[in-house]
């Protein structure tokens, strides 16, 4: 049971407190469910009181979606408390038993707050009968009571100034769900700790800042995270290259971002596609010299495109072209991209470059519904 | 698939099934090449080894192998960097197979859209899965077609959830056709001008299918993450062998 669930010996408990024996399983879990997660106490025991044996059960059940909504209705100041104590009961550490909520909480939540739903048509979630929760001071068995400084709102919750819980996603939305609009101030990214898209003013964690995938319409979070010297470039991650190892067939980058979009077709004045490799980040035509067929189909599959469907070779009249040039036994090199089989420093004795037409991908074809004589 | 039908064999090639002993059929998953195939990261949630799954593609009835089946190992697993558990965001995998299918008219890729393809609200789709109907898991394929919602509409659904530019809104209002379990990491597709289909969703989550309170499907908007994996298939095939 170190490392994995704890099956049937410990009455069906999801997780095992790993440092006990193989045998001896608590029965109390850290909670997890996030709209509890700011309860006065860390601890909880499964199955909980409407049934559900694990917390990943809790948190997709119509509870969890009912009371945070019935929260923000001001029923009842406590009732995001007791949602908690049926959603994920108190465990006591010792005993490893469940603790639940007093008769009373349930009492006043459900003669507050049952009311509110009934205007909507719904019902008090039925296996919440409050006889089946102890009397507060009872002698044998200890209950659970908010104290003074319980948080009123979840989690998932913003509190407004008059005190009332609202869904955090109401949370400067432009509509004010609060009674006193608290919701809808300070509503700048710097007031709530994000960071702001120059562009389209979208708000982001900072998290999201340089980590590589651009967020803004305009990519500025990923703009200005480091800082190359002028014969280098910047990695898709922000490390810094230098030029002439871009596109030279070995990734450089720890994320290979200095091997992606080596090669490309580009069209010319007589719209045939020439095949351009960005060596150093400068374009480089092909020069035709040996060229085989089976390299026109690693060109092609490189762009994630079909079969080469026409290879040719045009005289190249532009002097100050960049070439490159087949390695001398480019069959022999065990590299698997084409820019990797090509050098440059040579001249093109064929004075030609290639330029190449890929089909697309089959796809998405469905087969013909077959003719059935019947 | 609740209030869909029993899909014809072959209607869907590129449907297939993400299987783990000891249950068999967990998610399913879209073939989009000979060797790769999309799926959504929550199915890999706590089976993260690939020596755990299989693929298996040319299926209608779960219960019964056909001639046209193909099963495949699993090679690779690539879960997006950013998935995120917590709030089901980023929810996407690229699954490479153990070694090319053969192409049939019952195992073949569906099209992937260019990342500014995007689909306009009240699009006509199909979705397809061996999830839940509502009553019973099915034994064999099932399809709707469900209408694309916009995500501002999709977002007064879900209070406590925020529908992102990662997801995209299916279903009709009334919810009678839906993605269920078991769905997951299946396609959600339109048909192109020219009679090719092309993926743009792959069932994600939504409100708990067979409650009384039903919501709109919410699926991994494809376009969205066209260029990362297209850009992880070539890493993992040019950069990495």
């Amino acid at each position: 049971c170190l490392y994995n669930p704890c099956l049937d010996s410990c009455g069906g408990s999801a997780l095992c407190d790993l440092n006990t024996s193989l045998n001896n399983c608590s029965q109390c879990e850290p909670i997890t469910l996030e709209l509890c997660m700011n309860l006065p106490y860390n601890y909880t025991n499964l199955p909980n009181y409407l049934g559900h044996r694990t917390q990943k059960e809790a948190s997709i059940s119509w509870e969890s979606s009912l009371f945070p909504a019935l929260v923000q209705t001001n029923c009842y100041k406590y009732l995001m408390f007791f949602a908690c104590t049926i959603l994920v009961p108190k465990c006591d550490e010792n005993s490893g038993q469940r603790i639940p909520p007093c008769r009373t909480l349930c009492e006043h939540s459900k003669e507050r707050c049952e009311s509110f739903l009934g205007i909507v048509g719904l019902q008090w979630p039925e296996d919440t009968d409050c006889s089946q929760f102890p009397e507060e001071n009872s002698d044998n068995q200890t209950c659970l009571m908010p104290d003074q400084d319980v948080e009123e709102c979840s989690p998932s919750h913003f509190k407004c100034r008059s005190g009332r819980c609202v869904l955090a996603s109401r949370r400067c939305d432009g509509q004010a769900d609060c009674d006193d609009d608290s919701d809808e101030e300070n509503c700048g990214c710097k007031e709530r700790d994000l960071w702001e898209c120059p562009s389209d003013k979208q708000c982001l964690k900072h998290t999201l800042v340089c980590d590589g995938f651009p967020d803004c319409p305009d990519n500025m979070n990923e703009k200005n995270c480091s800082f190359c010297q002028a014969d280098e470039l910047e990695c898709a991650n922000h490390e810094c290259v230098a030029r002439d190892r871009w596109c030279d067939g070995e990734a450089h980058c720890t994320d290979s971002s200095d091997e992606w979009d080596c090669v490309t077709l580009s069209k010319n004045v007589n719209s045939s596609s020439v095949l351009t490799v960005h060596r150093s980040a400068t374009e480089h035509h092909v020069c035709a010299d040996g060229w085989q067929e089976t390299l026109s189909q690693l060109a092609c599959k490189q762009m994630g495109l079909g079969d080469p469907s026409v290879t040719q070779w045009i005289q190249d009249q532009d002097k100050g072209q960049h070439w490159l040039t087949l390695h001398s036994n480019w069959e022999s090199l065990n590299g698997t991209t084409l820019h990797g089989l090509l050098v440059n420093g040579q001249s093109c004795q064929s004075g030609s470059r290639i330029s190449l037409l890929c089909s697309k991908q089959d796809c998405g074809r469905r087969p013909a519904a077959r003719m059935n004589k019947r | 698939i609740l209030g869909g039908r029993t899909s014809r064999p072959g209607r869907w090639p590129w449907q297939c099934s993400l299987q783990s002993e000891p249950s068999g059929h967990i998610c399913g998953c879209v073939l989009i090449a000979k060797k790769w195939v999309l799926t959504v990261a929550h199915c890999f949630e706590g089976r993260e080894n690939a020596a755990l799954w299989k693929v298996v593609l040319g299926l209608n009835n779960l219960d019964h192998p056909s001639a046209f089946m193909q099963t495949r190992f699993v090679e690779t697993i690539i879960v997006h960097p950013r998935y995120s558990r917590a709030v089901v965001d980023y929810d996407i995998s690229i699954v490479e197979l153990s070694e090319d299918i053969n192409e049939t008219s019952y195992v073949r890729p569906v099209c992937l859209p260019s990342p500014e393809q995007s689909l306009e609200p009240d699009t006509y789709c199909y979705i397809t899965g061996w999830g839940h109907m509502g009553t019973k898991m099915p034994f064999k394929l099932q399809e709707g077609e469900v209408r694309i919602i916009s995500l501002e509409q999709c977002q007064s659904y879900f209070d406590m959830k925020t529908i992102t530019t990662r997801m995209i809104c299916a279903g009709y209002e009334s919810g009678t056709v839906d993605s269920c379990m078991g769905d997951s990491g299946g396609p959600l597709v339109c048909e192109q001008p020219g009679g090719r289909w092309t993926l743009f969703g792959l069932t994600s989550w939504g409100s708990v299918c067979f409650s009384k309170v039903l919501g709109p499907g919410v699926y991994s908007n494809v376009s969205y993450f066209a260029k990362w994996i297209e850009r992880e298939i070539y890493i993992q095939t040019f950069l990495l062998n």
